[in-house]
């Protein structure tokens, strides 16, 4: 998977993905 | 909700009844954002609509490197928008529930 994660020091996680290009076409 | 340029959506179905939820924010014009931004994709995490302040998130993504200080109240808002959104949804769907 392309997806990275990314965790914060305050233990948040953040996962980092290719933007969805579906919901940009939306626009 | 006012375009800042950043993208702020719900990244799983909302049940109404959690107060986390995943939530997916992207940048959608770069060239809105005051500080340069580096290209990372879509960012998912999850937020207690409860508990949680979005400004707080914001600042931790700019602590974390996915954006300039300088854009941390930008960031901030576009969640905010989303959030209240969110909140005004559940409380639409709760009145009409009764």
């Amino acid at each position: 998977s392309a997806a990275a994660q990314v965790v914060h020091s305050a233990g948040r996680k953040f996962i980092v993905s290719p933007v969805p290009e579906a919901r940009l076409k939306e626009q | 909700a006012e375009d800042t340029g950043v993208r702020v959506e719900l990244a799983e179905e909302d049940d109404g009844q959690k107060a986390s939820i995943a939530l997916k924010l992207w940048v959608e014009d770069h060239k809105k954002l005051k500080g340069k931004y580096k290209e990372t994709g879509a960012i998912e995490f999850t937020f207690d609509l409860e508990k949680e302040v979005p400004e707080v998130v914001a600042q931790e993504m700019v602590e974390s490197g996915f954006f300039h200080e300088s854009d941390a109240k930008t960031v901030g808002k576009s969640l905010r928008d989303r959030v209240a959104l969110i909140k005004w949804r559940r409380e639409r769907t709760a009145s009409a529930a009764l």
